[in-house]
């Protein structure tokens, strides 16, 4: 498992984060530096041409509370309304499905469908209820993912999950499309007379201009 | 498309950890811009396990909350920029910071109106520190401010003031961009359209002939 992680997370260097100051310290760890959190990258043969990284997963040992914030494009992707719908029905979730490659945009009834079966399976492999999962997809709109390679691939990737920094790291490159380095960042500080800390990855390079609620 | 997984071992309620995602949101990944386009995908899924022993947060107004807004700010900040860095096609990132606007909000307008600007990106990429272009962006940002009060500066260098276009010296503006070109850095616009108290800032990169060529090739 680490030297798969290791080498998916190496595909492509990872980005200067311009952290402002504040007080906090930045550490290694991206999603996984948080207590409760593993994280996995893989090859999972849904891009369309070479063999980086194209699928991630993210989970939580508990219920996490979960909050979302989606793109006000009216032509949403299918799994910007099928998260929407969960975060609707549920406070709080367990894991994030992360595709590269499809946007499973402008794919109508199918793509929907799509999204479905797709979280069913991550549901089922880790014994948790359909709305506990959610998804995101990136990628070429109007092609429907290639949900074939994507849930052969998903028993391996839940076997790869850890919650080191190679887990996230590896997960973070597995999220990107036209982007040249993956972006990842966490930081640890103290709340409350507790120490906390906060990870996040995200992917983008094009086709940007978020305008999210 | 941009996506974003946060994931925190904070101790948080559900309808305040949705607030703060969506203010830090705001502050950061709303704060960016490469192209104009709006994404079909774009995602941020922020997650809190609770599992750090941490006292429940469950007001905004606490303490503890505004402490942990400030963390996660930041991390979504330094994730967008990021994000911007690399946009496609791009050498460098662009900072663009406004002050003196009667609120965050209007601030933040402004600045990703000049963020946006396409001409401004250009005029960056040329390396021609071009302050009638900043100047035009942030006049059609639709946040009214007096043209006389305008200020702009590229870097340190000091390029108009009072609504005046000033002397200053071209090599040097244009040496600073240069220089940022060369080491994939930061370009900082700082424009200030008042004496408000509203500070805000965007984040955007140069427009070079490279994303035109990315985007002519990665079709469906």
């Amino acid at each position: 498992v680490y030297s798969s992680l290791k080498e998916a997370s190496n595909y492509i260097p990872a980005a200067p984060i311009l952290l402002p100051e504040g007080p906090w310290k930045q550490i290694p760890g991206g999603v996984t530096a948080a207590k409760g959190f593993k994280a996995a990258g893989m090859y999972g043969g849904l891009r369309a041409k070479g063999e980086k990284p194209d699928l991630a997963l993210v989970t939580c040992d508990v219920d996490a509370v979960a909050a979302g914030a989606f793109t006000t494009n009216v032509v949403s992707a299918a799994p910007v309304l099928y998260c929407k719908q969960m975060l609707d029905k549920s406070k709080m979730a367990r894991a994030v499905l992360i595709n590269a490659g499809q946007a499973n945009a402008a794919t109508g009834d199918a793509g929907y469908q799509d999204v479905i079966e797709c979280a069913s399976a991550v549901a089922k492999l880790l014994e948790l209820r359909l709305e506990e999962v959610l998804i995101e997809s990136t990628g070429v709109i109007g092609q429907r993912i290639k949900k074939d390679a994507l849930l052969s691939s998903l028993p391996k990737l839940v076997g790869l999950l850890s919650s080191t920094t190679e887990g996230a790291d590896s997960a973070a490159v597995a999220i990107t499309t036209t982007d040249l380095v993956s972006k990842t960042v966490a930081i640890e500080s103290e709340v409350g007379g507790t120490c906390i800390r906060i990870g996040g990855m995200a992917k983008g390079s094009g086709m940007i201009h978020p305008n999210m609620a | 498309t941009m996506l974003g997984v946060i994931t925190t071992d904070a101790w948080v309620t559900s309808d305040v950890w949705r607030k703060m995602v969506q203010t830090a949101v705001n502050r950061s990944f709303n704060q960016i811009t490469v192209d104009g386009d709006t994404s079909t995908n774009d995602t941020v899924i922020a997650l809190a396990s609770g599992m750090s022993g941490s006292n429940m947060i469950s007001s905004l107004d606490s303490y503890e909350a505004k402490k942990l807004q400030v963390c996660l700010d930041a991390v979504m900040q330094g994730l967008a920029k990021s994000i911007a860095w690399d946009g496609e096609g791009a050498t460098c990132l662009i900072e663009v910071m406004v002050t003196g606007t009667n609120n965050e909000a209007e601030a933040a307008k402004i600045a990703r109106s000049v963020a946006s600007s396409s001409l401004t990106k250009a005029a960056v990429y040329g390396r021609d520190p071009n302050w009638g272009r900043i100047a035009c962006a942030a006049g059609y940002s639709g946040i009214p401010f007096q043209p006389n009060k305008l200020r702009i500066s590229l870097g340190d260098i000091l390029l108009m003031d009072g609504g005046q276009p000033l002397p200053f010296d071209r090599n040097a503006a244009s040496d600073y961009l240069k220089n940022a070109g060369k080491t994939h850095g930061t370009v900082g616009i700082h424009i200030s359209v008042g004496t408000g108290q509203g500070s805000g800032k965007a984040w955007g990169c140069d427009l070079s002939y490279d994303y035109v060529k990315i985007n002519a090739e990665y079709t469906t």
